[in-house]
């Protein structure tokens, strides 16, 4: 499943993946 | 310091207006008498913001390129680029299931690796050496857009049939340097008389 999802704002949500 | 972003990206991202679903392949999926007049408001709407947009990214699909077509008609000079990453698709498995819509399994690993790369590739903070806020148009497709609204704001993915878009209606999305991210419009179509907003 991506992405966090738990009701925690994770505010590195774009930096833990590859961009493409 | 040097790598901490600076800039807010404003992201407009229209679905395709109204086309003609009979065709079996997407080059004659073209879009109808009343969607290329929708297309003609979303385009008149985005100029009448008075924002001078970045670029203008675009499915490659018929339907997508044809609203492109009308809507730089009203953006002069603005650039376009055709990605097949926007392409509509099943991008994962909704929750609630819905019975008139079925695709098979493999259709969501396809469609669903391609959608969330498509996330990640254009739903980002601004880059380091990105200066001035930006402004960019993504004509796309409605399970595509939200999608990304769900992915975007973190919440639940599989939620993403439970909202509905209008054709030729905008989505706007804020991302701050910090990261945070504010949706300002779902699916505006409020600039369309009544009588020619559709959900096709």
């Amino acid at each position: 499943r991506p992405g966090p999802c738990n009701g925690v704002w994770d505010s590195n949500w774009d930096k833990r993946e590859p961009r493409s | 310091d040097n790598f901490k972003a600076r800039a807010t990206r404003h992201i407009f991202l229209i679905r395709h207006s109204q086309y003609n679903s009979d065709g079996c392949l997407d080059k004659d999926r073209t879009l109808t008498e009343l969607g290329r007049e929708q297309a003609e408001l979303t385009g008149c709407r985005l100029a009448s913001l008075g924002i001078k947009f970045d670029k203008i990214v675009h499915s490659s699909m018929t339907r997508a390129i044809e609203t492109t077509d009308i809507i730089s008609k009203y953006l002069p000079g603005v650039n376009r680029i055709s990605t097949d990453l926007l392409r509509e698709g099943a991008p994962i498995e909704p929750d609630p299931p819905v019975s008139e819509w079925k695709p098979e399994a493999r259709q969501y690993y396809e469609d669903g690796a391609r959608i969330e790369a498509a996330f990640r590739n254009f739903i980002h903070r601004a880059d380091a050496k990105q200066e001035e806020d930006s402004y960019e148009i993504f004509v796309c497709h409605a399970n595509v857009i939200r999608y990304i609204v769900c992915r975007a704001l973190q919440f639940p993915p599989e939620g993403w049939l439970r909202m509905s878009l209008n054709n030729g209606s905008i989505t706007h999305l804020v991302i701050r340097p910090s990261g945070r991210v504010a949706l300002r419009t779902l699916g505006d179509s409020g600039f369309m008389p009544p009588e020619k907003i559709t959900r096709t």
